[in-house]
């Protein structure tokens, strides 16, 4: 069973990945993402972190160990368990069929839409107005995948869920206003399935879906 | 043939959303 | 074994990471990159193919058993063996690592540089000079792990090799001329070392190195 630390900043939707598999697994994970243990933009730029994880990125994992993993998917997927990772190599497949997903079709059009609602980015409306289709080829191609499922892999909670999930967390908080994601209910209901899952809200607490699209944050 | 590389979706802004996000998040932790 | 059809255009990169696995597993894998098996274009936007590959991207693999699979990251995993996966939870975790790293940190540098140069996109100073500063950022963080190591995860090679060695072969061919690869001599040692394995040769055939660095074809 996996024991360490992952460094990370707070409301980091990459690190709840791994402490989301962690609930599964049982995986005890101490997370430092505040002084005196974790500094975002100081300790990650100490040689001492630096010497374990070149790039200074997090979330970044140190087992009690000394095993270091960087990349949110390879410390999800360490943290998790074999039911988590998918048992057989077609439901590992899968697995990693969603995760790339996530991270090639959602995260792109996602961080346009959102950061200038957070006030991270200037707005860009053509930019924005891209990634609104995009989102919504996404979500066109999740519900029919869900129309005939619980859960994206097989019948119970997999790594695919946690991560595309996770991914998905600021649309659904911030822009996925009832009209928008009206034409959508079987990936809202999956959504709203998967975050209600007790390992889920012990790291999420509770998410509120987005009543009013959120606009920039001039 | 070798145009066809050009119709993947690549996210080129990659590194320049990583940057914000990452000046973002110092300013929260700073 | 696994046994089916990849479905893909011709020197497709991230199709390369599927016919190479399969050479190390010995997984029958039919290759559909030309008519009249495949046509780009236009067999993936037939209702046929849609019903099987939603977002009719390639390269994507439909079993003899009727299996199908998108993202070549996920068919590359389903069409290797344990060895390449990575056989233990720690060496899984870690072809993982890399895997992602080659997507998020490899490609979109390498695309934005070699893009140009193969007059697919057009020439913009700034950001190939920034591509230019994140592939030595990421030659650094290769050439400091291949240190003291032959190959990425283990003593073997696995789909970690294969996947980060496909995502940098544009690069190899096109624009790390002598000058630019000399400080990270453990990167391009490793690299000539992948290339030259028979399974890869079967593939890629002769991988020649870049004499000058190309520029963008006006």
């Amino acid at each position: 069973m996996a024991a360490g630390t992952l460094y990370t900043y707070p409301e980091n939707w990459r690190a709840f990945k791994a402490q989301i598999a962690a609930q599964y697994s049982g995986a005890a994970l101490k997370v430092a993402s505040s002084a005196p243990a974790f500094t975002f933009g100081q300790t990650n730029r100490t040689p001492a972190f630096l010497n374990n994880f070149p790039q200074g990125k997090v979330p970044a994992y140190q087992g009690d160990d000394g095993f270091c993993l960087f990349e949110s998917n390879a410390i999800a997927h360490y943290l998790g368990n074999d039911v988590l990772r998918g048992a057989t190599p077609q439901a590992s497949a899968q697995v990693l069929q969603w995760v790339s997903f996530a991270d090639s079709e959602i995260v792109p059009p996602a961080s346009t839409w959102v950061f200038p609602t957070l006030g991270i980015m200037q707005f860009n409306k053509q930019a924005t107005e891209q990634a609104k289709e995009d989102v919504k080829k996404v979500l066109g191609v999740l519900n029919q995948h869900l129309n005939t499922r619980t859960f994206l892999v097989g019948e119970r909670v997999s790594l695919a869920d946690i991560t595309v999930a996770c991914s998905m967390l600021w649309l659904y908080k911030q822009v996925l206003e009832p009209s928008f994601r009206q034409p959508y209910p079987n990936v809202t209901r999956w959504f709203v399935t998967c975050v209600n899952q007790p390992q889920f809200k012990t790291v999420l607490g509770e998410v509120k879906l987005c009543e009013k699209m959120a606009q920039f944050d001039a | 043939a070798v145009n066809f590389p050009g119709q993947e979706k690549i996210w080129f802004e990659k590194s320049r959303y990583d940057e914000a996000e990452r000046r973002f998040f110092e300013r929260v932790a700073g």
